[in-house]
């Protein structure tokens, strides 16, 4: 997954995601596809939830998952989950949950289900995914409607991480945060590096074109764009709007 | 042509995407009881939703062997009851809604935790 957060020199934040998956599920020899993000595609459906005759909020989902991965709350924030990959994952809660009855941890889209329904801004949804004791390491992209109100909270199931467009010195402060299912205090292994050109296509079009048209077409550019990616959803919290395209790419495409 | 990590060219003219590439929208109402909320969608998207499910239930299967996926299986029952308020009751609606068991319905709801390694 690769999730994008950019803000223009008015302050206003942009919010954009290409979901990812299916590598290791079936590889499509003939078509180059992966069979399960085949079989995503047409589940992919955008979900408006509704709370006494009003949207509380709008998602992109899978058809048949209770759990969020892409919302908007109109006026609140923006939100996206990228994957964390860890050698002690997720099976290590759920080992927890089923043998030793252990329910005193929330299961990923389902915490974030909760905040997309309960929390009434974007520091009260930032504490909640920032301190909730999690089964499985995540990363959490949060944006707002207030100037810097962008973060990365990279989550292993007990602490977190957090780096935000505010992180550095107000004479350096970040005007987009890049998530690639990489730790920000890493560098992405070299067969999996969509964070450089990511990084440098923002940079090449600069702070001043900061719009939810960037973010679209840097999360088109190939490797961000790869045969694993299902959906691109564009997000704006003050408007509310939340947009999703379904995604194929084209050969020559690497393959994640 | 190399592609990937080798070479790329930053994508300037990608948007707007095409309206036909648009997810269509459906609603959730949360004021109706869990079991009735995810009617609509499943009855629309059931059928594609069991296609992918049996498939990934295979793929599963030859990742991770015989052994864990027959404990994974065993194992649903027990992960689905013991969900919180209202996921168990969504699930149970789904199920009912796409005619797929409950089972396989709370594998792929928890396929983040179960997999992620």
């Amino acid at each position: 997954c690769t999730s994008i957060i950019a803000q223009d020199p008015e302050g206003h934040l942009y919010h954009g995601r290409n979901l990812d998956t299916g590598l290791f599920l079936g590889w499509d020899a003939k078509n180059h596809t992966w069979k399960v993000a085949e079989k995503l595609r047409p589940l992919t459906v955008q979900l408006d939830w509704k709370k006494n005759g009003t949207t509380l909020f709008r998602s992109i989902n899978f058809a048949g998952y209770v759990g969020v991965l892409t919302a908007v709350k109109k006026d609140k924030f923006t939100f996206s989950l990228d994957k964390r990959f860890a050698l002690n994952g997720g099976y290590m809660g759920l080992l927890e949950w089923i043998l030793f009855n252990d329910y005193k941890q929330s299961w990923v889209a389902f915490l974030t289900r909760e905040v997309m329904e309960e929390a009434a801004n974007y520091d009260e949804a930032q504490a909640k995914l920032s301190k909730t004791r999690l089964l499985a390491p995540v990363y959490f992209i949060l944006g707002g409607i207030k100037p810097y109100q962008g973060c990365v909270i990279t989550r292993d199931r007990d602490n977190f991480n957090m780096l935000s467009l505010d992180s550095k010195s107000i004479d350096s402060k970040l005007w987009f945060l890049v998530q690639t299912n990489y730790d920000h205090w890493k560098t992405p292994p070299f067969f999996d590096d969509r964070r450089t050109p990511a990084t440098k296509c923002l940079n090449q079009a600069g702070q001043k074109n900061a719009s939810l048209g960037l973010i679209y077409n840097v999360l088109s550019t190939k490797p961000v764009l790869n045969k694993e990616t299902v959906y691109t959803s564009l997000m704006e919290a003050t408007s509310g709007q939340l947009q999703g395209w379904i995604r194929s790419c084209p050969d020559p495409c690497w393959p994640w | 042509v190399l592609v990937g990590p080798f070479y790329w060219k930053c994508e300037k003219t990608a948007y707007p995407p095409a309206e036909s590439d648009l997810v269509p929208t459906f609603e959730v109402d949360l004021d109706l009881p869990p079991l009735q909320r995810w009617a609509p969608l499943m009855r629309v998207k059931g059928p594609k939703l069991i296609t992918l499910v049996d498939d990934v239930k295979e793929l599963i299967h030859s990742v991770v062997g015989e052994k864990i996926f027959n404990t994974i299986m065993s194992n649903l029952p027990k992960v689905a009851t013991s969900l919180p308020y209202p996921f168990y009751e969504e699930m149970v609606g789904i199920a009912t809604f796409s005619g797929m068991p409950l089972s396989l319905v709370t594998l792929y709801n928890i396929f983040y935790e179960a997999f992620t390694l």
